[in-house]
C-alpha cells in the first residue's frame, strides 16, 4: 500500500458515495446510466469472487464488501425504488459491444487460464469501457448536472492514480502487470475529453455542457 | 507470483 493506491481507493469510494447520495437526496437518477451501473455490478462481482477464497487484510474484506454492496444497491435504487425517474431513453448504449470483446479478451490474454484468473482479468477489461454508457448519455443530452461531474471526475480520477501505484510498485517492488497497467491507461484516456471539461467549465462554477 | 499479486489491488 502506498499513498497513490490509498487515494485511488478514496478516490473510488468518493464516487460511490457522491453517486448514492446524488439519487437517494435528489430522488432521482437522472442523468445516469443504469447500463453503466449494471457493468460496474458485473465487475466487481467477477473480480471479487476471490473474497472467498483469499484473505488479504481487513482493509481488502471491507473495501471490496463496500464496493459489491454499494454497486447493487445503486441498481436498486435505480431500477426499483427511483424507477420512474430513470432516462432510459437517453440510455441507449448496446452494452453486449462492451461485453462480448470482453469475454473473448479476457479468454485469449489472461495471466492464467483457470475460472478465477479470466473472470478477474474480464472484469479488468470491462471496467475500462464501463463508463462508455454513461460518457455515451452525457454527450447525448449535451449536458450533466454538476454532481454527475463530480462523481465522474472521481471515477475517472481512481484508475489515474492507480496509474502512479502503478509506478511507483515497479520502481520499488519491481511489480507490474501488463493486464491492468494498459487497461487502467484505456480506462483513464477515456475520461480525458472528460477531465478537460471538468476542469474548464465544472471548476469554474459553470454547469457541464458540450458544445452543440 | 502475478496471479497473487492481483488479490491484493481493487
Amino acid at each position: 500500500m502506498n499513498i497513490f493506491r490509498l487515494l485511488g481507493d478514496l478516490s473510488h469510494l468518493l464516487a460511490i458515495m457522491i453517486l448514492l447520495q446524488k439519487i437517494f437526496y435528489s430522488r432521482s437518477c437522472a442523468g445516469i446510466s443504469a447500463k453503466s451501473q449494471v457493468l460496474f455490478a458485473i465487475v466487481y462481482t467477477a473480480r471479487y469472487l476471490d473474497l472467498v477464497t483469499v484473505y488479504v487484510s481487513l482493509y481488502n474484506i471491507s473495501m471490496k464488501v463496500v464496493f459489491l454492496l454499494s454497486s447493487y444497491a445503486t441498481l436498486y435504487l435505480i431500477y426499483l425504488k427511483f424507477r420512474a425517474t430513470y432516462d432510459r431513453n437517453h440510455d441507449t448504449f448496446r452494452i453486449e459491444f462492451l461485453l462480448l470483446p470482453a469475454i473473448v479478451l479476457a479468454l485469449l490474454i489472461n495471466h492464467q487460464f483457470s475460472a478465477l484468473e479470466v473472470l478477474w482479468t474480464f472484469s479488468i477489461y470491462l471496467e475500462s469501457v464501463a463508463i462508455l454508457p454513461q460518457l455515451f448519455m452525457v454527450s447525448k443530452t449535451g449536458e450533466a448536472e454538476s454532481i454527475t461531474s463530480h462523481y465522474l471526475f472521481a471515477l475517472g480520477s481512481y484508475r489515474g492514480l492507480y496509474i502512479l501505484n502503478w509506478f511507483y510498485r515497479y520502481w520499488t517492488e519491481g511489480h507490474y502487470d501488463l493486464i491492468a497497467i494498459v487497461a487502467g491507461v484505456v480506462q483513464t484516456v477515456l475520461y480525458c475529453d472528460f477531465f478537460y471539461l471538468y476542469v474548464t467549465k465544472v471548476l469554474k462554477g459553470k454547469k457541464l455542457q458540450l458544445p452543440a | 507470483q502475478v496471479v497473487e499479486e492481483n488479490h491484493d489491488e481493487l
